[in-house]
């Protein structure tokens, strides 16, 4: 526990986090937390790649971020509205399944799945336990399916076989869930000429996809979170990189994620929170958290043009070490910000990343910490080899509704190895994005 | 847009109050 602990000091008027270093990097074996919200509703979350997880892919740092860039490209691909039809289909070879595809934008609704988090949920009767990217910023729920018609990847789970399950449903063409697909996914669903099944289809930005037929199953939560009849999309086609997990948890805001699916027994209120390292454990809560304590702050929820789905954000300012950077309003307000749980590094307009980098180099020059070359799109790196533990300033964040949000110190740097740790944030291209 | 990301969300609880209109933030969550 003290290795993972940092403490705040105040020292020399600038407010530091004081960070064991081998606190940045993943322990070999998994340490779960113990702090477990008091709800019915409770689902472990674990780095996908840590000791935690079961599932096998494990990227390194540079993919991480290269990855992650594809991600935030499509987040602004996907706001910006542009998109290019291409197509699709479950089983080009079977004729059984010719007619059942469905046509998919190379630039889609959907941004890229490479969130770090997992959920492990159950789907079906019996059920199936199935590791599932949760992930803020898409909408579809979906998981790969037997009989895998066309292509499925590699799952460290077994693949759910709807023929197995007695709850599992087909949604038919006609049906107003079919219809609501296309502002979930941005593609027109498909329909299946033989049964008349609703095919779903969805396409990422780095074009990993999943299409499929659509259904209806029942999702475990927990032995006492069982919710019936919730829409999902049953893969039969899947390709990319979704690093062994079997599919998606869609949290965004659209009707057809499980936000507002269960909007009725939760009331459309979700909690979570990701662990300080791949090595320890978090938590996200479906429906009211009794533990909130009265120490949260809170900020309006916004809405972002063109991008219903996401959870908007007002930024008003940045403090590095307690000290307020100088940067007009206006920068945060022209492009707007959203919190998305499957984007790693915070990305800012330029001109504040300009001045938080700055500012953080500046005080990080005061303590004498050497600088180390960039690791991918993170250009402000320290070489700390040699010490133990390392004071770092400390970052906060000032949201609108007077909410004033310091960062835990694990949120402050990304650590490929001691010898090159970076603060973790990253720039967009311009500051109207 | 800027987007808030999952490193800086460590160790935070986030509160998705939707029908409050709201997101709340609390330190020391996990």
């Amino acid at each position: 526990k003290q290795t993972h602990e940092s403490t705040q000091s105040h020292r020399s008027q600038l407010r530091t986090y004081t960070v064991q270093l081998t606190s940045l990097l993943p322990a070999s074996s998994c340490s779960p937390s113990s702090i477990v919200p008091n709800n019915e509703a409770t689902l472990k979350v674990v780095h996908k790649h840590g000791p935690c997880s079961q599932l096998q892919a494990k990227p390194d740092h540079a993919q991480i971020l290269q990855q992650d860039q594809t991600r935030v490209n499509s987040i602004h691909s996907r706001l910006s509205g542009k998109s290019v039809a291409a197509t699709a289909a479950i089983d080009d070879d079977n004729p059984r399944y010719q007619e059942d595809s469905t046509t998919l934008p190379a630039k889609s609704g959907a941004v890229v799945s490479s969130g770090n988090y997992i959920v492990t949920v159950g789907l079906g009767t019996p059920k199936t336990d199935l590791s599932l990217i949760f992930d803020t910023g898409s909408d579809i729920t979906w998981t790969q399916c037997e009989p895998c018609a066309k292509s499925c990847y590699n799952q460290k789970e077994t693949i759910f076989d709807p023929s197995k399950s007695t709850s599992y449903a087909n949604v038919s063409c006609n049906s107003a869930d079919c219809s609501q697909l296309k502002s979930a996914t941005g593609i027109t669903p498909g329909c299946s000429s033989g049964t008349s099944t609703c095919i779903y289809g969805i396409q990422y930005g780095d074009q990993s996809f999943s299409v499929g037929y659509f259904g209806k199953e029942r999702l475990t939560l927990t032995s006492s979170a069982v919710i019936d009849n919730v829409l999902f999309g049953c893969g039969q086609n899947n390709q990319g990189l979704f690093g062994g997990s079997a599919g998606l948890l869609g949290l965004g805001r659209n009707k057809l994620s499980i936000v507002e699916q269960t909007a009725q027994k939760y009331n459309r209120y979700f909690s979570y929170c990701l662990p300080s390292t791949s090595s320890s454990t978090g938590y996200l809560t479906l429906g009211n958290d009794r533990r909130a304590s009265r120490s949260v702050k809170y900020t309006p929820l916004t809405t972002i043009p063109n991008g219903a789905s996401f959870y908007g954000l007002q930024v008003l300012g940045i403090s590095v070490g307690g000290k307020t950077l100088s940067i007009s309003a206006s920068i945060f307000q022209s492009a707007g910000t959203i919190i998305d749980s499957g984007t790693v590094i915070t990305r800012l307009p330029p001109t504040a990343y300009g001045a938080l980098s700055s500012e953080f180099q500046k005080q990080m020059s005061s303590f004498g910490y050497p600088k180390a070359s960039a690791l991918s799109i993170l250009d402000t790196c320290y070489d700390l080899s040699g010490y133990n533990s390392v004071r770092i300033p400390t970052i906060s964040f000032s949201f609108g509704g007077g909410a004033t949000v310091v960062l835990d110190s694990t949120g402050v740097l990304f650590a490929s190895k001691i010898s090159q740790v970076c603060l973790a944030f990253a720039a967009n291209g311009d500051d109207g994005d | 847009v800027a987007i808030f990301g999952n490193v800086q969300q460590k160790r935070l609880q986030v509160i998705y109050d939707i029908g409050g209109g709201k997101i709340g933030f609390g330190q020391g969550g996990c």
